[in-house]
């Protein structure tokens, strides 16, 4: 039976760097 | 818009952060908290859904959220039955139907003002 990590449930939303 | 991952099928196992192991549909909100706590690279963000537009292709949403606290705006096109977490809710799409229908996950509809968990990287700002 595979198993997922918990972390690819979820979008990774990564906003724009700022300073 | 990227094809739908397997583990969001009703029953998929995912492992928590501390090793637990639980089925896909019995996530809550403080599990994902709880596994960002101890992740080293990685942190939940909470992202507001601002906008929710029809994308290029007819199943196609796109989603424009607010993250963070910069309140970043960024756009992701998926297909409708995408399944997002909203923090005290769980598991949202904008076509609950269809992500019942295809992955036997119980799902709510997804609107504006949700409030979904999304993961950044720590010490990006």
């Amino acid at each position: 039976v595979p198993v997922f990590p918990w972390h690819s449930l979820v979008p990774f939303l990564a906003p724009t760097q700022s300073d | 818009p990227v094809s739908l991952p397997p583990f969001f099928m009703r029953g998929s196992i995912i492992q928590l952060a501390d090793g637990e192991l639980k089925r896909v549909e019995d996530l809550k909100t403080e599990d994902f908290i709880q596994s960002a706590e101890i992740s080293s690279e990685l942190k939940i963000d909470s992202s507001t859904v601002e906008r929710i537009d029809s994308g290029q292709t007819p199943n196609a949403v796109v989603i424009q959220f607010s993250v963070g606290e910069l309140k970043a705006q960024v756009c992701v096109e998926v297909l409708g039955e995408y399944p997002f977490f909203v923090f005290g809710q769980g598991w949202s799409s904008c076509c609950p139907d269809r992500t019942t229908q295809l992955f036997e996950l119980s799902c709510a509809k997804l609107c504006v003002g949700d409030v979904c968990v999304s993961l950044t990287l720590r010490g990006m700002r």
